[in-house]
């Protein structure tokens, strides 16, 4: 890796940025998520935290343009260029900029904003770029990088940390105990083709794998999950759990077993729970569900049982009408039973006994069909 | 085809000069590229080039190094200031 000459860096911790402008290519919240999921990335491996204005100066302004844009360093149209951004400081320093003559989308079919995205906000973030091919930071565009797959590489981890140091373990961060779990006869294999799992959950940016007494613990960071006992987290929870999802704007994970749910922040399980799912607005013909996802742009959770599915409105605190809906009419390509679900990058995951299927809410499409095992870097 | 072959070199000068000069810090009015030379500032930007992308390092413009020139890529320089 290499820091811009002088190694302009923040002097804080907390930056602002701003969207100044949007693409036609993609619906305004895609970019939304695009730009947040690019600077979680930069975010999980450092003490940087992110929050967003929409109005006067931000440290790091996000536009789109086509050639000349008012910064004597003209795109180029479709091709070569992709973006730009300046190193740490005031005015247009810090700032990244989009060419507009690509056709930028959540895939890559085309050019994949998330990826342009987190690689100019590494610039400015402060890093220069990066020799190693694997790296981020490296300044070609890889055609052929497989999303789902996606993390930093530890060239990457080491310049950003060069800058701003490790993330600091918070107080209610659940803290991994000494050792994963060792593997034997009762433990779940990662690498088991016929894996398949009970629950999966988004937690700060990471992902968690349910299985029976277990779960796996996948960051972005890092290649290999950690394996752990759920009851080496939560020694309250039980295990084998039906469903789980994370409410992102409020930290909390919701776990599912039976008729009953929890509320869990970090380590801590909330008071009151469990609670009856009831609670939620399920008929009483509902014993259990068998999987949840919840989708931060809409703030809404899915919930799936059976053949069928009902949507829950985190504002309103209540089940929408009109449901349970039919799986297949809205999930076009997703069959019944559902094992388990959660969104990333603006797709959703649903995993079905070995297998799982990538799902392009907007275009009402599966766009990838992979193994279950796959985030599990078998 | 000799038009050509002379009309494809043209291409491929001006575009190692341009990358040269937008990534690599070559100065903007370093005399043209001459394909047969061996030595000089380009040959010596395309051999820093090929060793930063993890090509070849022959200093020469072989297909390898024109179509890493060619691939989408940052507009923010790879070396230099």
């Amino acid at each position: 890796f290499t820091t811009f000459p002088g190694m302009p860096k923040w002097r804080k911790t907390h930056l602002t940025y701003r969207i100044m402008n949007y693409t036609l290519d993609l619906p305004r919240d895609a970019v939304d998520s695009a730009i947040e999921e690019a600077l979680n990335v930069w975010k999980e491996v450092t003490p940087l935290t992110f929050s967003r204005t929409d109005e006067g100066e931000a440290d790091i302004k996000i536009s789109f343009a086509v050639r000349d844009h008012g910064d004597f360093n003209p795109f180029d149209g479709p091709g070569n260029v992709l973006g730009h951004a300046y190193p740490p400081g005031s005015g247009i320093n810090g700032d990244a900029h989009f060419d507009d003559d690509e056709l930028w989308t959540r895939d890559t079919s085309g050019t994949n904003l998330f990826l342009v995205a987190a690689h100019e906000l590494g610039h400015s973030l402060g890093l220069f770029h990066s020799a190693d091919p694997r790296a981020l930071m490296y300044p070609v565009y890889n055609t052929l990088i497989d999303l789902a797959r996606f993390r930093l590489s530890q060239d990457d981890v080491n310049g950003i940390q060069s800058l701003y140091g490790p993330p600091p373990v918070s107080p209610d961060d659940p803290v991994a105990p000494t050792e994963s779990v060792p593997s034997g006869p009762e433990t779940p294999a990662a690498c088991d083709p016929t894996l398949s799992f009970d629950a999966i959950s988004t937690l700060r940016g990471e992902i968690l794998f349910f299985k029976d007494r277990h779960f796996w613990r996948k960051s972005l960071r890092t290649l290999e999950p950690g394996f752990f006992l759920i009851s080496s987290f939560w020694p309250s929870l039980p295990s084998g759990l039906d469903a789980a999802y994370e409410e992102i704007s409020k930290d909390i994970v919701f776990i599912f077993k039976g008729d009953q749910f929890w509320a869990i922040r970090g380590t801590e399980v909330q008071a009151g729970y469990p609670k009856g799912i009831h609670t939620l607005g399920f008929p009483a013909t509902v014993g259990k569900i068998d999987a949840a996802l919840f989708d931060k742009e809409k703030k809404k959770t899915y919930f799936f049982v059976g053949d069928k599915y009902w949507r829950f409105d985190e504002k309103r605190q209540s089940m929408e009408p009109g449901f349970p809906k039919e799986i297949a009419e809205d999930f076009p390509g997703v069959d019944p039973k559902v094992d388990a679900a959660f969104e990333m990058f603006g797709f959703y995951y649903f995993f079905s006994g070995s297998s799982q299927l990538e799902f392009d809410p907007n275009a009402r499409q599966v766009t990838h069909a992979l193994k279950s095992r796959s985030w599990l870097n078998c | 085809y000799p038009v050509d072959r002379a009309a494809e070199d043209e291409d491929s000068m001006e575009l190692v000069q341009q990358y040269l000069e937008n990534y690599y810090n070559l100065a903007k009015d370093t005399k043209p590229f001459v394909r047969r030379r061996d030595g000089g500032p380009v040959v010596e930007k395309i051999r820093e080039m090929q060793k930063f992308l993890g090509l070849a390092v022959t200093g020469k413009l072989d297909s390898d190094t024109l179509d890493m020139m060619r691939k989408p890529r940052c507009g923010v320089p790879d070396v230099g200031d």
